[in-house]
């Protein structure tokens, strides 16, 4: 399971936070579908 | 022969990408694990092509120069993968007369 520490993002640069949250919401759209 | 040494170059540049990027990601490595999923699942053929090395060059140039962007780029790299994903290449292959 995609671990809940990542989903509280720290990330200072926009761009970076948006493409974070885009590779997690990836990894639980397969676990999920997997 | 030719796609023999881009295969080894692509595999050297995206290992350097990974290492790179695994010191940077360390609070969500699945990220790295999910790229080299993407990474295992796509054609051979675009493995060993100048357009996967001319992407891995860039990302890991960029990723080097821009460390507060690492999941900008291992986004880039994943997105790049996943169009050139084996299983769709080969079910458009049988779609396309």
């Amino acid at each position: 399971e995609v671990s809940r520490v990542c989903e509280d993002d720290d990330d200072d640069d926009p761009e970076n936070r948006i493409a974070k949250k885009m590779l997690l919401a990836q990894i639980k759209s397969n676990y999920s579908s997997g | 022969k030719h796609s023999h040494v881009l295969q080894a170059e692509n595999e050297r540049l995206f290992t350097e990408f990974v290492e790179h990027c695994s010191a940077l990601t360390q609070d969500c490595p699945e990220v790295l694990t999910f790229l080299q999923t993407r990474h295992a699942k796509s054609s051979p053929d675009f493995l060993s092509s100048v357009e996967f090395r001319n992407t891995l060059g860039r990302c890991l140039t960029r990723a080097q120069a821009n460390r507060s962007k690492t999941f900008v780029y291992i986004n880039e790299l994943c997105t790049v993968l996943k169009q050139h994903a084996a299983k769709k290449r080969q079910i458009l292959a049988k779609v396309e007369p």
